[in-house]
């Protein structure tokens, strides 16, 4: 599955 | 993390505490555009949603609270606490033209069609044009009080240094987040004549800013 881009910017 | 994403998360927290602090102590908000701030508070909202679903780290989390109550917290002075001094009929940008295209642009370019992937995406979009009402608003009046610019010069280096990062982490992690980095662009796109005039006209002591 896509890994999705964990959002880990503010 | 890396020193320009701190510096421009410092600048991004100094921007909406210029801004905070200078609506409470004049006791006034003229010439601040809201629905700038309602933008902004629902970016932060759509954003931050996964404060209760992932957490990163504790800089991460008491960062995402910090926004959000700043940016609620500025909404509630300029529509309830000061809401007399409030320029409505100046702040006149046509928000409807922001919300539907970055609502349709969310559903068609996004990492996932899932709930939460859609609103981050949202929020991403809706935050390169958020300043546009208050930059509008700037036009109309044709001035704007000194520390209303040093507000938008912070608040315009923010995203610019997240640029920087986004440089450093491709460099450095092959981390590329297209989305975030091409609205990111447009977003530091529309500062730049605000720059110019920053630049040449607040940095050079005139105190106010007057559009030629």
């Amino acid at each position: 599955s896509v890994q999705l881009p964990r959002h880990d910017e503010l | 993390m890396n020193i320009f994403r701190l510096l421009g998360d410092m600048c991004h927290l100094v921007a909406i505490i210029i801004l905070f602090l200078k609506i409470w102590r004049s006791k006034s908000c003229a010439g601040i555009s809201g629905k700038s701030q309602v933008l902004f508070a629902l970016v932060f909202t759509t954003r931050y949603l996964d404060l209760f679903t992932s957490f990163i780290s504790v800089y991460n989390t008491v960062m995402k609270v910090v926004f959000l109550v700043l940016a609620y917290a500025t909404v509630y002075l300029i529509y309830l606490r000061f809401r007399s001094t409030y320029n409505s009929e100046s702040d006149s940008f046509r928000v409807e033209f922001l919300l539907v295209p970055v609502a349709g642009l969310s559903f068609l370019e996004n990492y996932a069609f899932a709930p939460l992937e859609i609103l981050w995406t949202f929020s991403i979009y809706l935050e390169s044009v958020a300043i546009l009402p208050q930059l509008f608003m700037i036009t109309k009046t044709g001035e704007a009080e000194s520390i209303t610019t040093h507000y938008l010069f912070f608040l315009g280096l923010y995203r610019a240094l997240y640029l920087a990062n986004w440089v450093w982490r491709y460099h450095t992690e092959g981390f590329f987040d297209q989305i975030a980095v091409v609205s990111g662009v447009v977003q530091t796109i529309f500062y730049c004549d605000f720059f110019y005039l920053y630049f040449t006209k607040v940095l050079r002591g005139s105190g106010k800013m007057t559009l030629p």
